[in-house]
């Protein structure tokens, strides 16, 4: 392997991409999910993460393009040079060109686009070529490359260790690994039938799905999830969140981990935050909650902690008497413990592991029983 | 005069070789240097390319080096710029 010359790498893990422009040859769901795959690619061997964006400017622009196309390397046609990027750092630089001559395809029947984004972005993450034939870094493009369980070859997981480093976890892990460690780097699937959510809330009209590092986005326009990093956004906000609710009155977005919570309006995470949660009012004996949700109606958050709830008055801010009070009694069919909690066109929501209970809240039951990612488009 | 068929041919895989390495081996655009088929510089170049992508390093324009330097590829240089 090899880096480029003066070794340019990027100086911060979490970095950005955005697909510019979509090709012809493939529908864009194909085009996002070769470039997710190939960024997988990369993330599984290094501490680095990425977010998608939709405007701006990203670290990494990736965008198709035929013959001269403003930088100084004209595309040539159909054949020979199928794409090209360039090392890390500012503006133009980090960025993935495809030469959009070339028939893009998500099998080996043309140019298979996975293949060659993974190889253009080793070179956005500061790979040069290699002189490996079985690497992905060689220069010419190997159509015979195995793609359903495609890995990226030793030299590749050398040459991109000797900028970044190995993932964290596997710092971590035994020698000899004695079980399967949850390397905290995999990016959880949306449409994993086994799919569960640390916290729900809305924001400002979206609704945001947390779980692990991550979270996904949702607004009524778009039925297609965003899926981003926490620190994307909230820099200072842990992960593994344990609940979240959304004050319309105040716009402000609380965030809750351990017996500490945040509060956010908009990315900005606000000053005096966190706080512990006993200020709210709860017992000492209370060192987490669940879920929470606030009915922006009635002005109340309620708050789950293990077969309880309570009751806190957004009006006098404050814990109401009489709370907690069993879940079971007050939401019957709702099973402990409640994972996340979601307010929307009259029902509560309560996702508890794969399961979400939708309840009718005036007839007191719950009307029906749904699969907790379905709200992703799965 | 009217070149020959082989002589066209070579014309053309002088052409290709010398738009290769110009493109990815770093070699100075002067096209007076590939006329001369002896020139030092262009026997260098090619043995470097021909080491570098695991080919038999003869430093001549030979069929496997000619088939290579048609394959497709990424954009991106082998030697640094």
């Amino acid at each position: 392997f090899s880096s480029f010359p003066g070794m340019p790498k990027w100086r911060k893990t979490h970095l950005t991409y955005r697909i510019v422009n979509y090709t012809p040859d493939l529908p864009r769901d194909a085009v996002d999910s070769a470039i997710e795959k190939a960024l997988k690619v990369w993330e599984e061997v290094t501490p680095l993460t990425f977010s998608r964006m939709y405007e701006g400017e990203a670290d990494i622009m990736i965008s198709f393009a035929v013959k001269e196309h403003g930088d100084f390397y004209p595309f040539d046609g159909p054949g020979h040079s199928l794409a090209h990027a360039y090392p890390p750092g500012p503006g133009l630089y980090g960025d993935i060109h495809f030469d959009d001559d070339e028939k893009w395809t998500e099998d080996a029947s043309g140019t298979n686009l996975f293949l060659v984004a993974a190889h253009e972005l080793g070179h956005s993450l500061g790979l040069f070529h290699s002189a490996n034939t079985e690497a992905l870094m060689y220069p010419l493009y190997n159509s015979l490359t195995e793609l359903a369980q495609f890995r990226l070859s030793q030299d590749d997981v050398n040459g991109i260790q000797s900028l970044y480093g190995p993932p964290p976890a596997s710092t971590e892990e035994p020698l000899v690994p004695t079980k399967s460690v949850p390397s905290g780097s995999e990016m959880p699937a949306k449409c994993d039938p086994a799919l569960s959510f640390d916290a729900i809330s809305t924001l400002r009209g979206e609704y945001l799905f947390f779980k692990d590092r991550y979270f996904w986005r949702r607004s009524h326009w778009n039925p297609e999830p965003e899926f981003h990093l926490i620190s994307a956004f909230w820099p200072s906000l842990p992960s593994y969140l344990d609940a979240a609710y959304e004050v319309n009155s105040r716009d402000t977005v609380f965030i809750f981990k351990g017996n500490e919570f945040w509060a956010i309006r908009g990315n900005e995470v606000q000053a005096g935050y966190p706080r512990g949660i006993h200020t709210l009012g709860f017992p000492p004996t209370i060192r987490k909650i669940d879920a929470a949700v606030s009915d922006k109606e009635k002005k109340k958050t309620y708050f789950f902690a293990e077969d309880k709830y309570w009751r806190f008055d957004e009006n006098s801010q404050s814990m109401e008497q009489g709370f907690p009070r069993l879940i079971a009694d007050d939401f019957p069919g709702v099973e402990p413990k409640v994972d996340a909690v979601l307010q929307a066109f009259g029902f509560f929501y309560f996702f508890s592991g794969s399961s979400q209970f939708e309840f009718d809240p005036n007839a007191r039951m719950v009307t029906h029983i749904l699969k907790s990612n379905s709200w992703l488009h799965c | 005069y009217p070149l020959s068929g082989a002589a066209k041919e070579e014309d053309s895989n002088r052409d290709l070789a010398q738009q290769y390495l110009e493109k990815y081996y770093n070699l100075e655009k002067d096209v007076k240097q590939f006329r001369r088929k002896d020139s030092n510089l262009i026997v260098k170049k090619i043995q470097g390319m021909q080491k570098f992508l695991g080919l038999e390093v003869t430093g001549k324009l030979d069929t496997d080096t000619l088939e290579v330097m048609r394959k497709p590829r990424c954009g991106v240089p082998d030697v640094g710029h």
